[in-house]
């Protein structure tokens, strides 16, 4: 049975960096 | 285009907390998230709300703009009507619940305007 990391289920939503 | 729909969104797929505590998709909770965010020492979980939803390229996808963390930044993604968001306090949620279901067996709420989910961004990019 394949076991799947908690994080593959949230969308990684990256605004973009400005510093 | 839009993203396909993984196969860990069906109903009894096994997911594995930051901590090692297995679970099945269906039971996970938002403090699964939270907690397993806290272990991580790249990925945090930011509050993205759902500030808008439109029509996609294709029939059956959709773009969703999120309000995503403190600095309000924006970001749209697409993806087909039935991907289903972890919305805080309420569980997973699609844009097309049935369609979710049918094709998923995992219960969903309808994703609104309004609502908070659970997403990522790393900790620091520098």
């Amino acid at each position: 049975v394949p076991v799947f990391p908690w994080h593959s289920l949230v969308p990684f939503l990256a605004p973009t960096q400005s510093d | 285009s839009p993203v396909a729909l993984p196969p860990f969104f069906m109903r009894g797929s096994i997911i594995q907390l930051a901590d090692g505590e297995l679970k099945r998709v269906e039971d996970l909770k938002t403090e699964d998230f939270i907690q397993s965010a806290e272990i991580s020492s790249e990925l945090k979980i930011d509050s993205s709300t759902v500030e808008r939803i439109d029509s996609g390229q294709s029939p059956n996808a959709v773009v969703i703009q999120f309000s995503v963390g403190e600095l309000k930044a924006q970001v749209c993604v697409e993806v087909l009507v039935e991907y289903p968001f972890f919305v805080f306090g309420q569980g997973w949620s699609s844009c097309c619940p049935d369609r979710t279901t049918q094709l998923f067996e995992l219960s969903c709420a309808k994703l609104c305007v309004g609502d908070v989910c659970v997403s990522l961004t790393l900790r620091s990019l520098r």
